[in-house]
């Protein structure tokens, strides 16, 4: 079995790759992963 | 299987009627034993193969080599299985209640099969009754803590990651292995209302001429989407900046149950009665369409930054999937017609616009056997 999520998140306001603003993954093609862990983060 | 069966069965008759028929009853007695060494010789053929598999896949890994579609003969024929009679008797087999004295051996050959954590399980072994109560167990208390981190999204589920990062293309595609995509229109209906914008604007600085701030944004996507969902083409639109997509593959040892992501609000639920392909990774890459065809139950609403669809998407042996917000549902059901409708099944949960509030980390929904 498989889900997918599809959500908006916040964009970062500048394009610097750096930029902790926006929404950033934690995560990267392959890991593991459980219930309850962050996928990803963003500051304001 | 049933030959380990049969061979057991008709030594237990000879033996039977050898002692002039009076314990004619130990000849069925025998059966269970057979099944269940029968199943433990399969649960061990399906563990060295998959350990087989994992070790190439992780001798391409480390040569670099990204997994691509490569469709064969052996996805074609399977096509032509039954699939759906075959999960729900798959199902059927999972749900016969077994013995009390087998019932740990069972589950320890399933957790040592497929990397199941027996310690996490919320009851003891001998408390689950079919191979299916201990598929959808619960974890024991405290097994899965929610980050709290009100700026972060968790998991839903316990899994791999197959595919993680933002829609820009046209058409807002997802890719399913190298060489071969998936419109998220196809996973989520025609009728979703996913944040796009018409045009076929693809280059992100086309897009920020429209000078939308987020907070109007956020208030307009409904409009955008809810406006003309028949005029709008999915295909040549593109979605909003900041929309994102994380792809999920739950190996049948991990813990079955999906929660909830975020604080949101559940507005629909969309039920797609599509095939019940397999899921593996053998399957993602020499099955075209593999998420877009299989059955699924999507779920839409809103959480604090705007659009949310959590797609739950069946398999043969995983073929049906139940909600918590609405018991009633039921999937992998037999086929009526000969020809299956493309059109989903629809629900939008009640108050109109508020539907059903779910707050992170509550259960949501449970993936069965069969």
């Amino acid at each position: 079995s498989t889900v997918v999520l599809i959500f908006q998140a916040p964009m970062t306001e500048s394009h610097e790759d750096d930029d902790p603003s926006g929404f950033r993954f934690c995560i990267k093609q392959g890991d593991r992963i459980r219930v309850g862990q962050a996928l990803g983060r963003w500051k304001e | 299987a049933s030959f380990f069966a049969k061979k057991l069965s008709g030594s237990a008759q000879a033996r039977a009627s050898s002692d002039g028929g009076a314990a004619g009853s130990e000849g069925s007695s025998y059966l269970v034993p057979g099944a269940t060494v029968a199943t433990l010789l399969m649960l061990g053929a399906l563990h060295a193969r998959r350990l087989y598999d994992d070790k190439k896949v992780e001798e391409a890994r480390e040569k670099g080599i990204e997994i691509e579609f490569q469709p064969d003969v052996k996805a074609t024929f399977l096509r032509l299985l039954p699939l759906r009679s075959i999960s729900r008797f798959w199902g059927f087999l999972t749900n016969v209640e077994v013995p009390v004295w087998m019932r740990p051996y069972l589950c320890r050959a399933w957790a040592r099969a497929f990397h199941s954590n027996l310690e996490e399980a919320a009851l003891p072994l001998e408390e689950y009754s079919s191979l299916q109560e201990f598929f959808v167990r619960a974890l024991k208390e405290g097994s899965r803590p929610i980050d709290p981190d009100p700026k972060c999204l968790v998991s839903p589920v316990d899994g791999t990651i197959l595919r993680c990062g933002e829609l820009k293309a046209a058409g807002a595609m997802i890719e399913q292995v190298k060489g071969l995509s998936y419109s998220v229109y196809a996973l989520l209906g025609a009728s979703s209302f996913l944040p796009m914008v018409a045009g076929g604007k693809t280059n992100e600085d086309e897009v920020e001429k429209e000078s939308v701030t987020e907070e109007e944004r956020k208030k307009s996507w409904w409009r955008v989407s809810l406006a003309s969902p028949k005029i709008r083409d999915p295909v040549s639109a593109c979605p909003m900046k900041g929309l994102f997509y994380c792809v999920i593959y739950l190996r049948p040892g991990d813990y079955h149950r999906v929660h909830s992501p975020a604080n949101w609000n559940v507005l629909s639920r969309r039920h797609f009665s599509g095939r019940l392909f397999p899921l593996n990774e053998r399957a993602t890459r020499t099955i075209r369409n593999l998420y877009v065809e299989n059955e699924r139950v999507v779920l839409e609403g809103l959480w604090q930054e705007g659009f949310m669809a959590l797609a739950a998407i069946g398999a043969t042996n995983i073929g049906s999937i139940e909600l918590y917000i609405e018991p009633e549902l039921r999937t992998n059901r037999p086929k009526k017609k000969l020809l299956q409708s493309e059109t989903p099944e629809e629900r939008f949960y009640e108050p109109e616009g508020v539907g059903i509030m779910s707050k992170k980390g509550d259960e949501m929904a449970v993936f069965n056997m069969g």
